[in-house]
């Protein structure tokens, strides 16, 4: 069942995204159409553990950011 | 596998050296963690590598904590355990270990050390993260027995792509290398599960050091390391079965049964088979089943099967029974089995059969991947 991701979840998953997946602030005017960066990093990050695609912070994929890991970005390579 | 845009050394006789140590093992246990860690890819590739106690090294490894200097802070205790820089100068093919984790030389407990480091390697060699779940360069960590550890075919693949293979192996005839161990795929037709279960509306298939977990809410199961749940348990289990009465999964391999609840292993297991009623006779079992209808557990053992009532312990009489007596039709040995939306489906090698319990007729012959969304 869709879970409210609690305070600590958030900064969690802001955290892991940044560091993983690149997000960035959002800043300026918020469009009115499409996914935020934030759904569609999370959706790299889902698509990445073959996690089912949802774009947000289902318990599934909290779950997989929990999980102890290699401090080396998936995606994007830190230069 | 993936690779850093095709990074890699320029030669292939590197330098490295461990310039400090963790405390929480003895230096003896780190530098044979290390020189194992390096020598899984020397293996397979025509890579070697040297050790140098003073200056600097192609891969220079280190054992820090928090915020050490090169922008990638480690966070504490669990998280990220630790990192490589891909191959190049100065701090390329470098290795962080995060000092705030506890490394351990053979223990299962948390992070065995050869593991992590065989994983930081790779980077270092060039590869990056594969999204192989059963791959060393999944970037998960789990636990594998270090002494029977075998370089995963993803990992295999991914560092001859970029080096190529080993040139001083040559099979002996009659003794080829062992084949590296591959990660089963949902879509092979020729797919024999080792066990089926359900866990409170989610479906579990088991093959080798893997499981599939498929539920309502995923149109594609979720493919994972056994070992990332449950770290105790073995690989290539024989059967298992979710016991309504208890709310737990029993998993059965030889003459062991574990009980889970959740991503616990129950306190007191495993325990023998004979504590599930069975004979001392019965050395394992091929598959398990817990029948809603009538409450009871159904063991197979070969051709026959036995009916177990788990609230009085004990087996029921007139048992075992030949399995084509209570399943009409089934003439091979049952591998798997599990009941879904009130169908019991009896696994043989690459086909499922579906029965109906209340006419005890076989109502069709499936694939093995029927319930893997194929």
């Amino acid at each position: 069942l869709p879970i409210t991701p609690s305070k600590e979840d958030e900064v969690l998953a802001e955290t892991y995204l940044k560091r993983f997946y690149n997000l960035t602030e959002e800043t300026g005017p918020t469009a009115r159409q499409g996914p935020s960066q934030r759904s569609r990093k999370v959706q790299e990050m889902q698509k990445f553990f073959g996690l089912k695609l949802t774009g947000t912070l289902d318990a599934e994929t909290l779950a997989m950011m929990k999980k102890p890991r290699c401090g080396l970005p998936d995606v994007h390579i830190g230069h | 596998f993936s690779t850093f845009d095709n990074l890699k050394w320029k030669t292939n006789q590197l330098t490295y050296r461990i310039e400090n140590y963790t405390p929480d093992m003895s230096v003896a246990e780190v530098d044979q963690s290390i020189t194992r860690a390096l020598q899984v890819w020397a293996k397979v590739s025509p890579l070697r590598f040297t050790r140098i106690n003073s200056g600097t090294a192609d891969i220079m490894i280190s054992f820090t904590r928090g915020d050490h200097g090169d922008n990638s802070p480690f966070d504490g205790p669990g998280g990220f355990l630790a990192h490589a820089f891909a191959p190049g100068p100065n701090i390329g093919g470098d290795v962080h270990f995060d000092e705030d984790e506890d490394f351990t030389f053979r223990s299962i407990r948390e992070y065995n050390l050869f593991l992590v480091a065989a994983h930081e390697f790779g980077h270092s060699l060039g590869l990056s993260h594969s999204n192989d779940p059963g791959a060393l360069m999944f970037p998960i960590y789990s636990y594998t027995d270090p002494r029977t550890f075998s370089l995963p075919r993803d990992d295999v693949n991914g560092i001859q792509y970029i080096y190529g293979p080993n040139p001083d192996v040559n099979p002996k005839p009659g003794k080829p290398d062992p084949t590296p161990p591959s990660t089963p795929d949902a879509c092979d037709p020729s797919l024999v599960l080792d066990a089926v279960t359900t866990l409170r509306g989610e479906k579990m298939f088991f093959k080798g050091r893997f499981f599939w977990r498929s539920y309502s809410q995923n149109s594609q199961p979720e493919q994972n390391l056994i070992k990332t749940f449950w770290p105790e348990l073995p690989a290539n289990i024989d059967a298992a079965y979710e016991s309504l009465l208890s709310d737990r999964v029993l998993i059965f391999k030889g003459r062991k049964v574990w009980a889970i609840s959740g991503y616990d292993i129950v306190s007191g297991y495993p325990k023998s088979l004979k504590s599930m009623g069975l004979p001392q006779t019965v050395k394992k079992i091929d598959a398990a089943l817990y029948d809603e209808g009538s409450s009871k557990t159904l063991f197979f053992v070969g051709n026959y099967y036995y009916s177990y009532d788990e609230e009085k312990k004990r087996m029921d009489k007139g048992f075992p029974k030949r399995v084509d007596e209570g399943f009409p039709g089934m003439k091979s040995k049952v591998t798997a089995a599990f009941q879904v939306q009130g169908f019991t489906y009896l696994f043989s090698g690459p086909f499922m059969f579906e029965y109906s319990m209340w006419t005890r007729r076989q109502l069709r012959v499936l694939g093995n991947n029927y319930f893997l969304s194929c």
